[in-house]
């Protein structure tokens, strides 16, 4: 069956986070392996981390003020962990 | 404003840089008017001076880039990142990349090479991202007119905290 247009929606705004946060966060590419083995998510430690950086409500969640920080054009240099 | 994790800095005051190429979507002369005025955002206000040079090593290289460029920091094409810039070090340390792909420009349109420019070279400089939204260090573009740019005091805080303040 064709994706539903949320379910695409939703995937399409979870690559984008993922890959903002590997860019700019320091997340580590198999963070989901840490999700399974270590418990505690790291997406959502690194989401809040930069929630805070932007001032952002810290929800740790991509909510639709952390998704729009992240479609704007930036610098390439990561804002922590440098 | 936020120093960069080690605290790099330059060793001397008197820096040079090299454009190494140009985009064509800029005339050459307003491409270096644009890397003129930036660097001058920086020099005003500290005791650096930045010397032009055309065919040899230079502090900081400037140049424009495709995608992979062998950095292991590739570019993604229009829009997302514009630019990125290395901490002050030997060889690539300080220099500055610009995404060619991205629509450059001297005034409002596209993203203003002058904007983006002033503000890698803070990074080149030592500087990383500020959170104060006003501050030229902040990661997201927005667009000032160059012709009324003043350089925002966090900013000047961070990099007179770095190299002292300007000896003019």
């Amino acid at each position: 069956f064709p994706v539903a247009p949320e379910d695409e929606d939703e995937e399409k705004a979870l690559q984008l986070v993922e890959s903002y946060l590997q860019n700019f966060y320091d997340l580590q590419r198999d963070h989901k392996h840490h999700l399974r083995s270590k418990g505690g998510n790291p997406l959502a430690a690194k989401l809040k981390e930069m929630q805070t950086f932007f001032g952002l409500q810290v929800t740790g969640k991509p909510d639709l003020d952390t998704l729009e920080i992240m479609k704007k054009s930036r610098c390439g240099v990561p804002d922590i962990g440098q | 404003y936020v120093f960069t994790a080690g605290n790099p800095k330059w060793k001397r005051n008197d820096l040079t840089y090299r454009i190494l190429n140009y985009t064509p979507k800029m005339r050459k002369a307003d491409v270096e008017a644009a890397v003129q005025k930036a660097l001058s955002v920086w020099s005003n206000v500290t005791p650096l001076t930045f010397r032009k040079v055309e065919d040899k090593e230079a502090d900081i290289m400037i140049s424009f880039a495709y995608r992979d460029h062998h950095d292991n920091s590739p570019f993604d094409g229009p829009n997302g990142q514009l630019a990125h810039a290395f901490q002050p070090g030997e060889g690539i340390g300080g220099d500055v990349h610009l995404d060619e792909e991205e629509a450059w420009t001297k005034n409002g349109r596209g993203y203003n090479l002058f904007i983006v420019i002033a503000h890698e070279l803070g990074h080149s400089l030592g500087l990383s991202h500020s959170n104060d939204p006003g501050a030229l260090m902040y990661p997201t573009y927005s667009y000032t007119d160059p012709n009324e740019f003043l350089l925002p005091q966090d900013d000047i805080d961070g990099i007179q905290a770095i190299y002292g303040q300007s000896n003019a």
